[in-house]
């Protein structure tokens, strides 16, 4: 069974899709097979690796709902050992669907089961920016959640939703699920992020993640030009620091 | 009737939120009565005028299933003239609640035809970054749809998303709905954002608002003191380019 990743964080524009993209590509480098699933109907994992939603025939949505298995919905990216499932037209009404069916939390961890996926060691699942049935799919399904969070007040203030979240998930439907946070897009200019950040740790302690991912605009060169950023622009602060994080969260993934 | 802005993207942090008390505050200093209506359950609209949405009794929720009428669940500000319907936890299953009910895209524009509502001049929707049914009825109700958009790959992609929605809102609920897009958190360093802005306004012309809302840490600060930009730090580039904005738009507002 591979570790699965969920990176969720119901406040918008976090950098949830630029780590899930990261951090695969850093763990490709480790010699680490990888899948990650778009459950995202912007598509923005997708297009983030040169594919068009448009054109994409299958998304996750018809593996959760039976229709297909998951070998037949996953497919290779530009980058060797790193594969993707992408998102598509199929993924805007998924969301509502998936309430009406018995049990609808577990679907994820049932695909996520089949013999095609012992094929990864590591599952990268990039959430939308809401609280809706594919992200309970995800907290279900994940063994460790990683929270991105920016150093601003509406995303920390989103935090203890998202505990409150990890509390009803691991009496429902996930005991075991670990979370940490991750400091996303931290600006050293000024010092309004660095006050901030100060806070976290005091607060948060051990339950933030050492690695901080800086500021740097060739994640979003990267992104325009269809690659990830350890490809696009292998020596940037960015590469380097998405690596470290996969470094530190390697750990957990080779160890389970 | 007041003039209806919708400030919407599926997009996650574009500053849809940001926008939406700038733009009020800076309404209600050129003498314009001002509702804003918190549509997202993460209550950040209702946090950035300094109120806790877990001690809010109501929210546009209980209005829209006919529970309580608009003048029961609308609330003053600190800033005088500009009143506001908070966000609250009972915003968390309204979305799916609004799908049970018959023509529910209409539920919000009955909301705003009530008596009380004719107290303002203007009324601001800060839509969640889904298109969900608050995001559907927002479209519905609105005179005008305001687009907040970065000069960035994922935020300018889901233009496409958002103009095939404003299609679609036009066909079957709201054929006279204008929209504009605005260009937020513009960052002059480098030449990411200036090369991405030339294409923008080449490739959407008129589309686009001449105003500009350029990168300004005092918009963070300003949500940290729960005030609007305009009080906290009025003479931040922020507030003037906001206060710009207000100035750009007054024209709809006056003459309808
Ligand atoms: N470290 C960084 N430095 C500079 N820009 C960044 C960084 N991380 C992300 N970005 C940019 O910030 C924007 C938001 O990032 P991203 O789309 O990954 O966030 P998200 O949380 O996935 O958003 P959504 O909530 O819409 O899914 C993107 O335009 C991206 O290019
Ligand atoms: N012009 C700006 N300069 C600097 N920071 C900004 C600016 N506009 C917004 N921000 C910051 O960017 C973040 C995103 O803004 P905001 O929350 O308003 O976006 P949103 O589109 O409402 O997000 P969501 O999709 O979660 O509703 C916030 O932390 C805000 O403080
Ligand atoms: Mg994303
Ligand atoms: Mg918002």
């Amino acid at each position: 069974m591979p570790y699965v990743i969920a990176i969720c964080h119901q406040k918008g524009g976090v950098a949830k899709t630029t780590t899930t993209l990261g951090l695969g590509a850093s763990f490709v480098e480790l010699h680490s097979e990888t899948l990650m699933i778009d459950l995202d109907p912007q598509a923005n994992l997708t297009s983030s690796v040169g594919l068009d939603s448009n054109e994409m025939e299958h998304s996750i949505a018809e593996a959760l709902l039976g229709e297909a298995d998951l070998a037949a919905v996953r497919m290779e990216s530009s980058v060797p050992g790193l594969d993707i499932v992408p998102s598509s037209a199929s993924m805007l009404t998924i969301g509502r669907q998936l309430y009406q069916l018995p049990e609808f939390e577990y679907l994820l961890r049932k695909v996520l089961a089949e013999p095609a996926v012992h094929d990864y060691e590591l599952v990268l699942l990039d959430c939308p920016p809401s609280v809706g049935s594919l992200t309970l799919n995800a907290l279900t399904a994940a063994d460790l959640l990683i929270i991105p969070t920016q150093c601003e007040y509406f995303s920390i203030q989103a935090l203890a939703d998202m505990f409150e979240l990890v509390r009803l998930i691991r009496d429902r439907t996930n005991p075991s699920l670990m979370y940490r946070l991750l400091v996303t897009m931290f600006d050293g200019r000024g010092t309004f992020h660095t006050r901030m950040l100060e806070r976290m740790r005091e607060y948060f302690k051990d339950g933030l993640l050492q690695t901080i991912i800086g500021f740097d605009t060739k994640l979003r060169e990267s992104q325009l030009a269809g690659q990830p950023v350890t490809v696009h622009a292998p020596s940037s602060r960015g590469a380097q620091q998405y690596r470290q994080l996969a470094e530190e969260l390697k750990i957990h993934v080779t160890n389970q």
